[in-house]
């Protein structure tokens, strides 16, 4: 309405009326040092709704008998501030009963990346309407899910389960035991190789230093997971050996200007190997999280 | 890493579409000047340095 380039548009409100429950878990010592998360999933059990209200339900609204789940990361940021990061959404029907499985890798991924001492794992969990109208269904005010008992554990509470993987037989090995040469049953190690600059012809005249250099590179093979994951990822190729931090390559050059050579400094990016692991191709990628 | 790659990054960083040619007897008097030198050693000393710290 502060605008002069809009014309001023009335809108209403529509409450979402959404139930929110928040779940704490602590993680500390869940994951082992030398483990790697490969899925983690949030299990939650539907209580059943009763005939009486599911058959009023019905009534009224026919045509819906869904509502909204989402599954959100909540962060407390070092400011107080809250920050959230929706991590799965789904409809459930009112008819379904039981355990619901939500996959929470991502949000438990994020928690890794936070600095120690970290904060429990915060998983959000709203129920909405499906959608929002005058006459939207009431169905979310009906799906309800089974919380902690108290003083105890019960068998309906919420469930978080972790698959990781052993790094010492499923990871990487470090460097390459340079007394034995790399064959096919090697398993994926960081071996020297060296770059011999001077023996290019391209670079004769042009790269100035260094003469060569150690880029190493990755070998060997990596154990593949047998293990039948809740959520099966479409894209998900099998674990390689692979590169995954490198360095960059200081270069002096002579470049020509104004008729005559002039040394030049140049950085080359990804030129040496810093550390080589198993990864699939198309699995999550941890991201950087902002402060 | 193959020599491809690296001629062709090194092209890219310096906005080159092929190799220069350069008089071998021009390089041989060319001399690189300290502060040139004084960059690169810094450019390789932050490099090692990411090395040692590690991940």
């Amino acid at each position: 309405r502060f605008s002069q380039k809009f014309q001023e548009v009335a809108g209403r409100l529509l409450a979402s009326e959404a139930s929110r429950h928040l779940l704490v878990f602590g993680m500390e010592q869940r994951l082992p040092p030398d483990s790697e998360l490969v899925q983690a999933v949030l299990r939650l059990f539907q209580e059943p709704v009763p005939r009486a209200a599911l058959r009023r339900q019905e009534r009224l609204f026919p045509r819906s008998a869904r509502a909204r789940v989402t599954v959100e990361w909540l962060r407390v940021r070092d400011d107080g501030a809250n920050r959230t990061s929706l991590i799965d959404s789904r409809l459930v029907s009112l008819h379904d009963s039981g355990w619901k499985a939500f996959d929470v890798t991502e949000a438990v991924s994020l928690w890794q990346q936070l600095s120690r001492p970290r904060q429990p794992l915060l998983l959000q969990v709203s129920v909405q309407r499906e959608h929002l109208g005058p006459l939207a269904s009431e169905a979310h005010r009906l799906v309800r899910f089974a919380s902690q008992a108290a003083g105890g554990s019960g068998p309906r509470e919420p469930q978080l389960e972790l698959h990781t993987l052993d790094l010492k037989a499923y990871g990487a090995q470090g460097d390459c035991d340079t007394e034995a040469p790399a064959t096919e049953g090697t398993l994926c190690c960081r071996q020297e190789l060296y770059i011999d600059l001077q023996g290019m012809k391209w670079a004769e005249n042009w790269v100035l230093e260094p003469p060569g250099f150690l880029a190493y590179e990755c070998v060997g093979s990596c154990q593949q997971s047998q293990e039948s994951l809740p959520f099966q990822w479409p894209f998900l190729g099998p674990r390689q050996c692979i590169a995954s931090e490198t360095a960059s390559l200081p270069l002096i050059v002579s470049i020509q200007e104004g008729g005559r050579a002039r040394p030049h400094v140049v950085s080359l990016p990804n030129m040496r190997v810093q550390k080589c692991s198993c990864a699939s191709d198309g699995a999550p990628v941890p991201r950087e999280l902002a402060p | 890493l193959s020599e491809e790659q690296i001629r062709d990054s090194l092209l890219q960083q310096l906005h080159l579409s092929e190799v220069p040619v350069l008089d071998k007897a021009a390089m041989e008097e060319l001399v690189i000047p300290a502060h040139v030198r004084a960059q690169y050693v810094a450019l390789l000393q932050r490099s090692h340095r990411v090395l040692s710290r590690g991940k």
